[in-house]
């Protein structure tokens, strides 16, 4: 009796960082 | 007296999407694990995006920050390569074009998530994002 467990799943772009900002320095 | 005492400050801590293992969903839908990831994979996602646009971040300088496990990293961004630092966990781990994870202490990142990783080097190209419609 195993129970069905739910597994995340994340979406492609939560990985990679957004860089490109206004405040530039 | 609990209540008057503030809770500890919580350690700074990775994503749990870095982990070794952790189901990513591509744009067109398909499920990969986070190491098994390739640069294409990002390309082609980006395509697909109505939003999202890949950009190309140089790594120019790499830092130790005051703060303890912390490293200063300055990237050259995009195709007006502007200039952006950002204060990141050692094991922070960023995707290089062509090489795959890399972060200032690969060691510990693959300690800490058991996820492949390569060394960050001044240099190297990593995927960024930016807004299709940025002006």
């Amino acid at each position: 009796n195993v129970e069905p467990r739910s597994v995340p799943v994340f979406p492609w772009h939560s990985l990679v960082p957004f860089l490109e900002t206004s405040q530039s320095n | 007296s609990l209540l008057a005492t503030p809770p500890p400050p919580s350690a700074p801590s990775l994503p749990p999407y870095f982990t070794k293992g952790s189901i990513i969903q591509l744009a067109d839908g398909e499920l990969k694990r986070v190491e098994d990831l390739k640069t294409e994979d990002f390309i082609q996602s980006a395509e697909i995006s109505s939003e999202l646009k890949i950009d190309s971040s140089t790594v120019e300088r790499i830092d130790s920050s005051h703060t303890p496990h912390f490293a200063i990293i300055q990237f050259a961004v995009g195709e007006h390569r502007s200039q952006v630092s950002v204060e990141v966990l050692v094991e922070y781990p960023f995707f290089v074009f062509g090489q795959g994870w890399s972060s200032c202490c690969p060691d510990r990142t693959t300690q800490l998530l058991e996820l492949p990783c390569a060394k960050l080097s001044v240099g190297d190209v990593c995927i960024s994002l930016t807004l299709k419609n940025l002006k």
